[in-house]
C-alpha cells in the first residue's frame, strides 16, 4: 500500500458515496445512466469472486464487500426504489458493443486461463468502458447536476490515482501488471475531456454544460 | 519483474 493507492481508493470510496447520497437525498436518479450503474456491479461480481478465494487483507476484504454492497444498493435506488425518476429515454447506450469486445479480449489477452483470473481480466477491461453510457447519457443532454459531475470526476481521480501508484510500485517493488496498466490507462483518457470542462467550468462554480 | 497471478489491487 502507498499513499497513491489509498488515495486512489479513497476517491474511489467518495465517488459512490456521493452518488448514493445524491440519489438518497434528491429522491431522484435523474441524469444517472443505469447502464453504467449495471456494467460496474457487473465489475465488482466478476473481480471480486476472489473474495472467497484469496485474502490479501482486512482493508482489501472490507473494501470489496464495500463495492459490491454499494453497487447493488445504487442499482436497487435506480431500478427499484426511485424508478419513476429514471430517465430511461436518456440512458441509450448499447452495453452489448462493450460487454461483447470484453469478453472477447479478456479470452485473447489474459495472464491465465483460469475461471477467476478470466474473469478478473473481463473485469479490469470492463471497468475501462463502464463509464461510457454515463458519459454518452451526458453528451446526450449536454450537461450534468454539480453533484453528477462531483461523482464523475472522483470516479475518474481514482484510476489517475492508480496509474501513479503502478508506477511507483514498478520502481519500488518491480511489480507491474500489463493488463491492468494499459486498461486502466485507457480508462482514465476516457475521463479526459470530463476533466477538463470540470476543472475549467465546474470548479469555478459554473454548470457543467457541453459547448454548443 | 513480478508476473505471477495474484491481485491485491482493488
Amino acid at each position: 500500500m502507498n499513499i497513491f493507492r489509498l488515495l486512489g481508493d479513497i476517491c474511489h470510496l467518495v465517488a459512490i458515496i456521493v452518488l448514493l447520497l445524491k440519489i438518497w437525498k434528491t429522491r431522484s436518479c435523474a441524469g444517472i445512466s443505469g447502464k453504467s450503474q449495471i456494467l460496474f456491479a457487473l465489475v465488482y461480481t466478476t473481480r471480486y469472486v476472489d473474495l472467497f478465494f484469496t485474502y490479501v487483507s482486512l482493508y482489501n476484504s472490507v473494501m470489496k464487500v464495500i463495492f459490491l454492497a454499494s453497487s447493488y444498493a445504487t442499482l436497487y435506488l435506480i431500478y427499484v426504489k426511485f424508478k419513476a425518476t429514471y430517465d430511461f429515454n436518456h440512458d441509450t447506450f448499447r452495453i452489448e458493443f462493450l460487454l461483447i469486445p470484453c469478453v472477447i479480449l479478456s479470452l485473447l489477452i489474459t495472464h491465465d486461463y483460469s475461471p477467476v483470473e478470466l474473469l478478473w481480466t473481463f473485469s479490469i477491461y470492463l471497468e475501462a468502458v463502464a463509464i461510457l453510457p454515463q458519459l454518452f447519457m451526458v453528451s446526450k443532454t449536454g450537461e450534468a447536476e454539480t453533484i453528477t459531475s462531483h461523482y464523475l470526476f472522483a470516479l475518474g481521480a481514482y484510476r489517475a490515482l492508480y496509474i501513479v501508484n503502478w508506477i511507483y510500485r514498478y520502481y519500488t517493488e518491480s511489480f507491474i501488471d500489463g493488463i491492468a496498466v494499459v486498461a486502466g490507462i485507457i480508462q482514465t483518457i476516457l475521463y479526459a475531456d470530463f476533466f477538463y470542462l470540470y476543472i475549467t467550468k465546474v470548479l469555478k462554480g459554473k454548470d457543467f454544460k457541453l459547448p454548443a | 519483474l513480478d508476473t505471477t497471478v495474484g491481485h491485491d489491487e482493488l
